[in-house]
C-alpha cells in the first residue's frame, strides 16, 4: 500500500478536493482506496455523508485505544474500491490532552501499516494547522501533496510550510518526497498567472507541470457528495486531476 | 473599544479577507483601529508585509509573559489609524504547552483591556481551528463575525462552528452575539444561489441580509498589501464590505 498526505497550513486551498477527487479516480480504475480524515473540522466525513460530531469509532479511537484494531474503524462510502476512516470532532482536543507527551506521531503510522494488506492506496486529508495530526500525518505518508492556490499569500504560506517540513522531516531523519500542485488557477486574472510563474521558477522539480484550473463543478459536486471524477469525469477539474495521477503514479520520485 | 472577531473553523472562507479589509473601511473613516493576528500561519501579518517567522514580539509573547506591557507589542503598518498585534509561527505550539492548564482563556481579553484607551475598534484574524487561541478570541470579543462560503460543505460546517460556540458560551455563561456573512457568493451558479437561500431560511435573524460577491481583485490587493477597501473602494468587493460597516456600526444587536 502506498500512503499520500495532503497538507497545507493554508485553509480552503483545496486539501479536501485533491483527497476525494485523486480518491475517486483511484477507485475507478480500480485501486482499493482509503480515504483517511484527520481534520477535526471533518469536511471529507461529510462529503461523503457521515456527521464528524456523530463519528463515534474513527481515527480519535486510534489515539485512544492504541490497541484497537483500525478495521473496525472503517466505514463505506457508495463506491466500489472506496472506503473512509472518518474524523470526529473530539480529535480538536488532542493537541492538548497529549500536551508534551512523546511517542504519538507514530499512531497514525502503526494503523495504516496493519491495514496495509487491504488497500493499494491510503489517501491522508490534513487540518490547515501544524500540530500532532499533521505531524503524524507526514510520518505516515510515502508522499506528500501540497495544495497551493496561484495567488499572493498562499505563496507567502508555502515557504512557511516548506520551512516546517524540512523541520519536521530533519528531526525524524526522513525523506519526505513531495508534489506541489498549483491549485484554483483562473487565467483571466493576472495576479494567478504571476503566482504561477513565481511559484514554477523557484521550486521547478518540486511543482507539477500543469495546473488545477477553477471549476464551479467542484461546488456542484459537493453538494451531491460524488467526487467530481465520478460526476463528471469530462469536467475542466476532474480531466486535471486525472493527469496529476497519471504523473504521481508514473513515480514522479522514481518511487 | 469594541472588539470584534472573525472565525471559522472551515479553512479559506475569507477570515482574514473579511479583518483586512472592514480593518481598512474603519481606519478610512478615522476609527483608530488594531488588527490582531491569532492564526500561527499568519495571513494578516504577512498581508502587511511582517514575517510570521521572523516576528519576535507579537500574540506569542502575551502568553509567555503574562505581565508584558501589551503596547510595546504593536506594529504600524503604512495607513493612518491601522496598527497591527502580529503573530508568530511560534503560536502553533501553544496548545501542546498548555495542555490542560486552566485559566489561559482569558490572555487575550485582559491584554486588550489595557489597550481599549488607544483604539475605537479591534479585530480579531483567528485560525482554522478550534483551540486554545480561538477561545481566547471567543472570550474577548463584543461581537463575532463568521464568513460562511456560499456552498454545501461550507454550510454543514457552519452548523459544527454554532454547536462549539454554544458549547463555549454556555460554559463561560456569556452571550456572545454574532453576525454570518455570506461570503464569495458567484450567482452563475446553481450552488451558490441554493447555499444562500438555505443559509437565509436557516438563520433569519443571525445572517447579514447581503453577501460579499466573489471578486478577483481581493487576490490582486493581497499581493499590494494594501486593504482592497483602500486600493479600490468601488470594487465590488470592497463595497459589499462597507455596507457590511454600515449595519455593524448601527448595532446589529443594538449593543
Ligand atoms: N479547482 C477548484 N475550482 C473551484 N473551486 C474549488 C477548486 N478546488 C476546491 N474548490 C472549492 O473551494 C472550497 C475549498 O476547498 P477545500 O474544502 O477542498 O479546501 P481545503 O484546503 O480542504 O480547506 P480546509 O483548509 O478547510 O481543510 C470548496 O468549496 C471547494 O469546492
Ligand atoms: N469575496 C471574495 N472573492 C474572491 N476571492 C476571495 C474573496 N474573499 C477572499 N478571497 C480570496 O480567497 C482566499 C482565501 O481567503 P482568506 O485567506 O481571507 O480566507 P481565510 O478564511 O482567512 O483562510 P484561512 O482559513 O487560511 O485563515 C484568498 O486568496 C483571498 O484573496
Ligand atoms: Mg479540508
Ligand atoms: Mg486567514
Amino acid at each position: 500500500m502506498k500512503v499520500w498526505a495532503v497538507a497545507n497550513q493554508k485553509g480552503g486551498v483545496g486539501k479536501t478536493t485533491t483527497a476525494v477527487t485523486l480518491g475517486g479516480l483511484l477507485a475507478a480504475r480500480g485501486y482499493k482506496t482509503l480515504l483517511v480524515d484527520i481534520d477535526p473540522h471533518g469536511s471529507l466525513t461529510s462529503y461523503f455523508g457521515y456527521s464528524a460530531d456523530a463519528v463515534e469509532r474513527g481515527v480519535y479511537t486510534l489515539f485512544q485505544h492504541r490497541e484497537s484494531d483500525p478495521s473496525i474503524l472503517i466505514s463505506p462510502t457508495r463506491f466500489d474500491n472506496l472506503q473512509i476512516l472518518p474524523a470526529s470532532m473530539a480529535l480538536a482536543t488532542l493537541d492538548r490532552q497529549l500536551g508534551t507527551q512523546s511517542g504519538m506521531g507514530l499512531v497514525l503510522h502503526k494503523a495504516l501499516k496493519q491495514l496495509s494488506g487491504r488497500y493499494d492506496y491510503a489517501l491522508i486529508d490534513c487540518p490547515p494547522v501544524l500540530g500532532v495530526l499533521m505531524v503524524n500525518a507526514l510520518a505516515a505518508c510515502d508522499h506528500l501533496l501540497i495544495p497551493v492556490q496561484t495567488e499572493f499569500l498562499a505563496l507567502k504560506g508555502l515557504e512557511r510550510m516548506l520551512r516546517t517540513l524540512s523541520m519536521i522531516t530533519r528531526s525524524r531523519n526522513i525523506k519526505l518526497p513531495f508534489t506541489i500542485v498549483p491549485t484554483m488557477f483562473d487565467r483571466r486574472t493576472r495576479a494567478s498567472t504571476e503566482a504561477l510563474q513565481q511559484l514554477q521558477s523557484e521550486h521547478q522539480s518540486d511543482v507539477w507541470s500543469s495546473v488545477v484550473p477553477i471549476d464551479t463543478k467542484f461546488r456542484e459536486a459537493s453538494r451531491e457528495g460524488v467526487p467530481l471524477s465520478i460526476m463528471l469525469p469530462q469536467a475542466r477539474g476532474a480531466v486535471a486531476y486525472n493527469q496529476l495521477l497519471d504523473v504521481l503514479l508514473s513515480g514522479v520520485d522514481g518511487e
